[in-house]
């Protein structure tokens, strides 16, 4: 499903060159439960905006379901996006002036969904992470662990054969951070490829592989037999 | 030090009325350092908006070293947050225009320092926090971890009397957490009161007292003996 070969990134500040990824290969396969792990700066995120067709690698390949994603037009790029990937982002990514229904709607429209059908599916995306009776709060109307639990409605929402989920679960209670992670294993259990990037040991466990970053390389990438 | 009254807080959302704190009274002390707990949406951000005199209460009181702070006009307001208290906000609220350094020393302006002297205190701020070699990052160009460690550096740079921390180690690692949540207990041991809003437990156990939050009220109030 996912095919990454020598991928770098290297950005320059100033007159310095930082090689935040320093060439990464691997590969996943569809239906695997992935989680990504390791210290802050690593490189995790990077890795995971080159995955989610958000940013481009400085070298290297990217195959996704064998096309190579490098070669894409912007609108390709798009398409494939909004049909294939689902992305909660570490720092929500949610729209101001839109209020969490709105918010969670947004993929649908890409898809030419009927008005109504966007309203349902909104609404019990919200419901599955228990925001219910938060579809009119806009995004500062809501708590720290409310606004993610909205991110990840909206990836979800369009059904996408990948979830990329970067920190989750980082501003969220025990409690909601168990419910996610149980949702996330029921869609993992109905066939969607997840990949969560975590800091927290508990989250770690829902996975089946841990793949470890450090300094802009993987240093570990482990299956882990199932318990 | 700090001292509420009865306080509540009300939100209108369309025409249902939302209670967020329902009366909180309590009382803390100078050079306690207390951790405030409880479940998404509970109303603890809410309170310590109101605790750095960043919100006003829908009613009650409360009174910083004394003085009422809702007697207050905005400019005694402003200089009260700018030289008693440093605040860490759940979402950072980095000024994305401003690099590291220049977020850091932004709550030095206020206080009449030299540029020189910014520079410098911003800097040991930002060595303390791990982040010396980031000064010229923008927040656009600092991982998610990075991120709160810079709101950290700028709550500390004034040496401010009371620090309200909200989910400070949320987005860290481990051990980047481990080294802020030392950091805390040094200016803790240095007289400063700190007041930490977080989900985990390991942090929870840094602090002395616990304040345990639920559906806008305090359910739990216990100090723990020195271990
Ligand atoms: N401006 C607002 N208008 C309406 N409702 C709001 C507003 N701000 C917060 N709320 C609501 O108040 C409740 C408490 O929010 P608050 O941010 O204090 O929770 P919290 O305890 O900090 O939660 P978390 O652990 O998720 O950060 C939430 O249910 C939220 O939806
Ligand atoms: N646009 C950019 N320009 C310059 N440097 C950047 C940029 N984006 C990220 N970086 C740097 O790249 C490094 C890796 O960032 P990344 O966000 O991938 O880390 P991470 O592993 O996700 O960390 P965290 O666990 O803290 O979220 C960091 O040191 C960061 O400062
Ligand atoms: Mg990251
Ligand atoms: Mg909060």
């Amino acid at each position: 499903l996912i095919e990454v070969s020598n991928i770098t990134k290297v950005y320059r500040v100033g007159d310095l060159e930082h090689w935040v990824l320093k060439g990464i290969s691997l590969s996943i396969e569809r239906g695997e439960f992935v989680v990504i792990m390791g210290p802050s700066g690593s490189g995790k995120s990077t890795f995971m905006n080159i995955l989610g067709c958000l940013d481009t690698p400085t070298s290297g390949t990217y195959r996704l379901e064998g096309m190579n994603i490098g070669g894409l037009g912007r609108d390709e790029l798009s398409e494939i996006r909004n049909k294939k990937i689902g992305f909660v982002f570490q720092n929500f990514n949610l729209i101001p002036r839109m209020n969490a229904l709105e918010n969670v709607e947004l993929p649908l429209l890409y898809n030419g969904v009927t008005k109504r059908n966007r309203r349902e599916r909104a609404k019990r995306a919200l419901e599955l992470v228990g925001l219910k009776d938060r579809e009119s709060h806009y995004p500062n109307q809501l708590s720290g662990g409310q606004q993610p639990r909205v991110a990840i409605a909206r990836a979800l929402v369009n059904n996408p054969a990948i979830i990329l989920a970067d920190e989750p679960t980082g501003n969220l209670d025990t409690a909601s951070s168990e419910d996610i992670m149980a949702l996330f294993s029921r869609l993992n259990a109905g066939g969607i490829t997840i990949i969560i990037v975590t800091h927290e040991p508990d989250v770690a466990l829902y996975g089946r592989r841990v793949i470890r970053f450090r300094d802009g390389m993987v240093i570990a990438d482990e299956r882990r037999s199932p318990s």
